[in-house]
Parts: structure tokens; sequence; C-alpha cells
């Protein structure tokens, strides 16, 4: 299994937003 | 192992080469998640029936892979009657003895009854003596 | 078994239950061939990183799987600097120490300097002392 992308993921969707 | 299996609740577009494209709805399962938030997955592994004339091969997709047309004819009889939707094919009622020229891959073989060919769909059609 | 890989060369829809549905250019392996022209195939397993935040359990998606928030906080430092996209979003430079309150699976983890506290890439913080 390659490494991970080297830059971060998204912030997630907007579906999916927590609160702080 | 046993993995975690997980629905994409949003579409992703790939930005790089070692991701996977998600649509809102795929389900996948979880091989290995890595605390930056990215996590390997594989997608899982949709299975059925698709009509071969949809598909052609990965390599040499020109290289024929019909089989030999048999202009002698396979005599074979209709289990089921269908009329033709397009010019080139066959109408025959069930139970008529026809011969089969070629037998495509597609499913639809070109088939004789006394001077006329045209297009039946093989599964209508049962080879005669069974 | 050593399966024959095809492409699908257009879309197709699904009809049935048992079908698959196809997108042209698809990856399929053929595990049965039927002479009706039905093929039964597998589609080619697809493999990649993902963002976690597009995903749910398939089970039980309300299902709180987050780890506990820990107030107290974590000592991290930055290993590269990062500005602020979005308004809850930290900006930090490289080597800042940090401490990390909660450790979100979707790799934005909540940090903490002095009194301001923010989402952080997980990707640039190390653990202080490694």
């Amino acid at each position: 299994i390659k490494q991970p992308p080297s830059n971060p993921p998204p912030r997630p969707p907007a579906e999916a937003r927590k609160k702080p | 192992i046993i993995l975690q299996t997980y629905r994409a609740i949003a579409d992703y577009e790939k930005s790089s080469g070692s991701e996977m494209a998600l649509a809102a709805g795929d389900v996948v399962d979880v091989v290995e998640k890595s605390e930056s938030g990215w996590w390997f997955c594989q997608m899982k592994t949709k299975r059925g029936w698709v009509p071969a004339s949809f598909l052609e091969p990965l390599d040499s997709p020109d290289e024929a892979e019909e089989p030999e047309p048999n202009y002698a004819g396979e005599p074979y009889v209709t289990i089921k009657a269908y009329s033709a939707v397009e010019e080139d094919e066959m109408s025959l009622l069930e139970g008529e003895t026809i011969e089969v020229i070629h037998k495509l891959l597609d499913g639809w073989w070109v088939v004789r009854k006394d001077d006329v060919t045209g297009y039946f769909p093989s599964m209508y059609l049962q080879k005669s003596g069974q």
C-alpha cells in the first residue's frame, strides 16, 4: 500500500460538518 | 481479516494518482486508516450480468474473437416466439425449426429459414433433438 | 483461475436486479459467458486513498466513532506552516508548539495555542519530544 497523499485531505463535506 | 465497510456520503474527485474517486452511495472496505484523515479503501466489488456487446477485450480490441460462421447451418428449434424489431431480425413462432449459421458472442445469432436469414435471440433457441 | 479482462465501450443501465451497470471505460473481469449474450462480470477492484470525512459506517451511521476530546491538551509541534482557509482553522508557522485537544478522524484536529482554538491538519503536526 502506497503512502497517503502528502497534502491534507479536504475538510468534511457540507453534509457532515460537526460543531466545534 | 475482516474489513470495516463504509458508505460515501458525498462525491469525491481524485486530486492525485494514489487516490480513489467516490460517488455518493459507493460502498467501500477500509484497508488502512491514517491519522492524517486519509483512509486507504477498496471499492466493494460489483458483480452482475452485462451485455457482451457492450464490452471489448482490454488487450488488442480489434482482435477477432467471434467464432467462424457455419454456412452449412446447425439445426435448432425456437422455444419462444419473437417478432423482429429491427429490419435485419427474424420473426419466428415457437416450435419452428431453423438453421444457425453464426453464433455471435452478443447473443444475436444469424439464423436461416428456407432462404431467409436474419438475427434471432439465442436464448430463444434450443439445439434440435434436445 | 485467470479471468479475461474487458472494457466497457458504452454506458449500460441496469434493467433488472441481477445486472450490473457499466460506464464507458469501466474495466471488468468476465466470470462467465452465457451464449445468450449476457456475460457475468466483476468490476475491477478500485483502491485508493479517500478522505475519511467523506465516509460513514455502513451499519449504525450515527454511532459515534470519534475519540473523546482531551481538554488538558497534548503537546505537539508544527512541522509545516499552514494558513487558515476557513474561519474555524488555525494559521501557524513551522516550529510552533501547540496543544492538541481533539484528534478527529477526518485528520483536521482541534488544536489550542494560548487561548485560541481551531482546526489544523494533523499531517503537519508531530508529537513534542519526537
